[in-house]
């Protein structure tokens, strides 16, 4: 006879650390820096805050434990919520349709947990909000049965210099040897986007990595949108009309989607048939069935906008591969935005030939998703897919070539395939919109390449 | 300013689909047929009934939507149960040390909301347990935001006839061009290791596919077992700690473990210092860290047993892939249990080479976990980095070469790298483990490939 029963996502998460990237003490030490490391420049870039972050990682008296400490000066976190924002599974300030790297609401909880359960120590937390005149600290474990944070100890002191921001502190299970090389090389492919962030980095073997600011420009940080109609599910639908204050139908859209104007939502509602001042809680399921069909095949919706989601931009892309790779030819391209289920997305990608860049059986790929860089599961991700599926001979590269290729997509959700944000899944509009990006540089590539071919032949003549 | 908010678990994975494998329509259809058909072979299966699975795809009159129905002969669902363990996410009876293909509690509510989001339709349900005399009929929807089932109708009669077992119907978003192959593949690789399973496939354009039953002798059914010591981690220990029965420590280490004897339970008590009859429950915290460490590196305790797992067996695999590749050599092995984390573990490989395999740059993988058929995102899987790391040429194999492997993996928790199951995540225990049964085989290829090699030697002089 089987025995029914429910887990709280803590004990979820906990019972399957592995799908959020905690798989062994290599993989969990990396996967701590670069959640605490994103959570950091969320706090500092996404308010307008020149980033200041400082990663440490010291050894303990036990050769398995290590102590993982990341500071930054970004906005800090309001002591009311601290608990939970540490310490309760699936809460977040970035479930919105904003670009953050931040989105699951559990990145922090993942590395505290496994700390917890490879050290028995608690996480520490410092902070102080950027308005606060005091500063906050908490010691904090997860009750994980219940999903709920257990407060150890907490105190608060009044600020003795301007100081605002958040330092985490938490000892776990890892293993510096074999984390070594990927966490080194995640902070400087992190500093490659992030020119306007001053970032230290210190090892357990006293290593040193200084990646000083190179430009006080931070770019426009990104803003909370409306979602777009295209591809809007019927549920989503539904959870608009549930907390709309409006009680006419065509207000409604208006009011609840972007690229909505009063005309189209006018011209839309009069072709479905539905009056304009229906109220939207009035509509039974049938019409809404039909509406969000309609709105699927509609044409006449205004894109999305571009402003609200922040880029790298093309100049900063050719820069930092200039920096890394010292080519002999790169190329950079920054698309409109596009849409997928409702959410705007922007695709750049940078590509360098030649030069200093290592002849190599296939394309070099550095993938970034909201400016975090990818370094697992490359051979399952969209993007090595279609840079692979291309045909490159098209472009006058065949391989063994010295070839990179950087694709960032940003967007208000990245369809990551997995909670351990390592890997894009298989989003038609998205893979459409690569290839064509893709295609876009090559040809620059080609035209480069071709060019040279003649400047050599007329030269040999 | 910041606000914060937290999600149930139905919304934060109605909103994160991709990560389920519900990322796309045609990726959709396939995952959906998928935690059916798994559902439908644990409620038979695993508990000793020869398995009937119907598998129906029918079309609508809306071209983009699809019916997908399940029927099996299983044990049912005790309605008291139903509306939770098909409209509540994170709600299973597989949350055991038992062997089973679903673990998460999330699968068939999936497949359910994806449906919901994309048709508005709700499921339907027809449920007999064993021993009941009546079939219940449930029509059923998912509150996302709180994470409860919406039972839309509910109906039962008495029996008519002798029937037990469960049918799932789901209308959804699909395409079927695009996933016909994969699935169809699933179906035939899951026939390939049930052979005591009768399984009829219907596709939207009417294909069938029947593959029935070629043997009535079941595996015996996996058993629910208790932990194994070694990789137990403090948070587990707690746990045990926190609802058990035993007012002393040893008799304690004895229940709430396999592995552990009497004798053994003193030994680690006496080398810790620990009284051996002090209460669990009255452990401090160092205490606990000290005796979950001591049993990590503790070297007596019996290892884990097999009877519990539920293996393939070599002489299926060598079945199954003579039936499938008709090769020229094939051998398979089942090796001895060993254990990660707590949780025992059965690696099998079988290796086919020649004959009517075509010849490829590299080996044809088979990939199975707890029986389940993985089909994508083989290049992230540990099991692929595995097979192509080894060094074939040291076994007489140079690619190009028709050379196909089969590695199944079956454990009370397979560590999947996402709550898709289409991967498994890198750990070190299984690693290695899967590492020396490939080349326990690759060897007896090896000495198939010289054999030959002289026979051909000899005849030719
Ligand atoms: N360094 C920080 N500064 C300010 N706020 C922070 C910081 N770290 C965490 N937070 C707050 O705690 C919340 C939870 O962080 P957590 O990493 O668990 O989830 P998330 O960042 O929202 O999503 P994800 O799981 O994708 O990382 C964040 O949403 C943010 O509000
Ligand atoms: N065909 C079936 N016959 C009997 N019980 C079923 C059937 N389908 C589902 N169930 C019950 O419903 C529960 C929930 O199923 P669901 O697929 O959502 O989760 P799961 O199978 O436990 O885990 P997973 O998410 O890994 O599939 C199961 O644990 C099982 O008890
Ligand atoms: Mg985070
Ligand atoms: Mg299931």
């Amino acid at each position: 006879l089987e025995t029914f029963k429910s887990l709280s996502p803590a004990e979820f998460f906990y019972r399957n650390r592995e799908i959020a990237g905690f798989s062994n003490p290599s993989r969990a030490l990396y996967q701590a820096v670069r959640e605490l490391v994103e959570n950091a420049l969320d706090a500092t870039e996404t308010h307008g805050i020149l980033p200041i972050i400082r990663v440490y990682i010291d050894r303990t008296s036990n050769p398995m434990h290590y102590v993982v400490s990341v500071e930054d000066n970004g906005i800090g976190v309001p002591p009311q919520f601290v608990p939970k924002a540490f310490g309760q599974v699936l809460f977040s300030s970035k479930y919105k349709l904003r670009q953050t790297r931040g989105m699951f609401g559990l990145g922090a909880k993942m590395a505290i947990l496994y700390g917890q359960l490879t050290t028995g120590r608690p996480v520490e937390i410092i902070t102080s909000p950027v308005k606060s005149k005091r500063v906050y600290f908490f010691k904090l474990m997860i009750d994980i049965k219940n999903n709920r944070p257990i407060v150890l100890e907490k105190a608060s002191w009044s600020k003795k210099k301007e100081w605002h921001g958040t330092i985490v502190t938490i000892a776990l299970e890892g293993d510096w040897g074999r984390a070594k090389s990927r966490i080194i090389e995640y902070i400087k492919r992190v500093a490659l986007v992030t020119p306007y962030a001053e970032i230290l980095f210190k090892g357990p073997d006293n290593s040193y990595f200084y990646y000083p600011r190179v430009t006080t420009k931070l770019p426009r940080p990104p803003r909370e949108v409306l979602p777009h109609p295209y591809g809007v599910d019927l549920e989503a639908f539904k959870m608009l009309i549930a907390s709309t204050q409006e009680s006419r139908l065509e207000d409604f859209l208006v009011k609840s989607f972007q690229g909505v104007g009063k005309k189209t939502a006018q011209d839309l509602l009069r072709k479905i048939g539905l009056p304009l001042d229906k109220s939207p809680k009035k509509l039974s399921l049938d019409e809404i069935k039909i509406l969000v069909e309609e709105m699927k095949k509609y044409e006449r919706f205004k894109p999305p906008r571009a402003d609200p989601l922040s880029p790298i931009g093309a100049e900063l892309i050719v820069l930092g591969l200039k920096q890394i790779l010292q080519p002999e030819f790169v190329t950079a391209i920054t698309r409109k935005p596009a849409v997928y289920e409702g959410h705007p997305f922007i695709v750049e990608v940078g590509l360098a030939y030649g030069g200093a860049i290592e002849s190599s059986n296939e394309p070099i790929l550095y993938r970034y998703a909201n400016k975090i860089p990818l370094l697992y599961d490359e051979k399952s991700d969209v993007l090595w897919k279609i840079v692979n599926e291309l045909d490159w001979r098209q472009y006058n590269v065949s391989f063994p070539a010295p070839l990179a290729v950087l694709i960032h997509i940003c967007s208000t959700k990245i369809p990551y395939k997995g909670v351990g944000k390592e890997s894009i899944a298989d989003v038609p509009e998205i893979e459409r919109e690569v290839r064509n990006a893709l295609r876009e540089v090559a040809r620059k590539l080609r035209s480069y390449i071709q060019k040279k071919q003649k400047v050599e032949e007329t030269y040999r003549k």
